[in-house]
């Protein structure tokens, strides 16, 4: 009660989303050919462990709650992880995007939600092309299914984490056409 | 023109996810 998105809301969400994704596909090959940062070093797709770091950092990776630096007052990306930037989204393979999302999505159904593992979610479901392949298809319905859990469970009204939830959920449900998943309003 | 200019931004992605994120309130 309280927690459910208006069904406005779900159809801004999709609209948005739909257009981030055309603009992502109208403009891949002019990303794919800029060069990264040389402290950008993508893993391989089979590194889990790997992918995991880059995405959240090691900080998120290893549970320690640090909240600031002092000794470095720039963003340290090996700490915080890399952000899902164009220029790297746009590198990935169909097959790198699903086995990300896989490994994100394992690692969600063990830890606790971020900002992010929320960015990084969106972006992967920005770049999942559609139809989608069967693998991909289970995987996104698993990342919804957990997303209910996570907020059924969310006793403090945080209203960011769920407000990520129902974005996540709305996107899959309704944007991938996963209707049974969708919050009726 | 906005999505043209959105297009050379290479954090269009993060700025869309935040945007949405900030987008709802819970009732």
């Amino acid at each position: 009660e309280g927690y459910s998105p208006t069904l406005k809301w779900q159809q801004q969400q999709v609209a948005d989303f739909s257009a981030v994704r055309q603009s992502l596909s109208k403009h891949r090959n002019y990303w794919q050919s800029q060069n990264l940062d040389s402290n950008v070093i993508m893993p391989q797709s089979e590194d889990e462990e790997g992918w995991k770091k880059f995405c959240l950092g090691e900080r998120v990776y290893s549970g320690i709650d640090e909240q600031s630096d002092n000794e470095n007052l720039g963003i340290n990306y090996i700490k915080v992880g890399f952000p899902p930037l164009l220029s790297i989204v746009s590198r990935m393979s169909q097959a790198t995007v699903t086995t990300v999302l896989e490994y994100l999505i394992s690692w969600f159904g063990e830890k606790k939600f971020t900002p992010e593992l929320g960015r990084w979610l969106y972006a992967l479901l920005a770049c999942l092309e559609k139809p989608l392949l069967p693998e991909a298809h289970s995987l996104i319905r698993q990342l919804a299914r957990r997303c209910s859990e996570v907020r059924v469970l969310e006793e403090n009204k945080n209203e960011e984490l769920i407000s990520a939830l129902n974005l996540i959920i709305c996107l899959v449900s309704r944007y991938f056409d996963q209707r049974d998943l969708a919050d009726e309003p | 023109q906005n999505e043209d200019s959105d297009a050379w931004d290479d954090s269009v992605l993060i700025k869309a996810y935040d945007k949405a994120v900030a987008s709802f309130k819970t009732a």
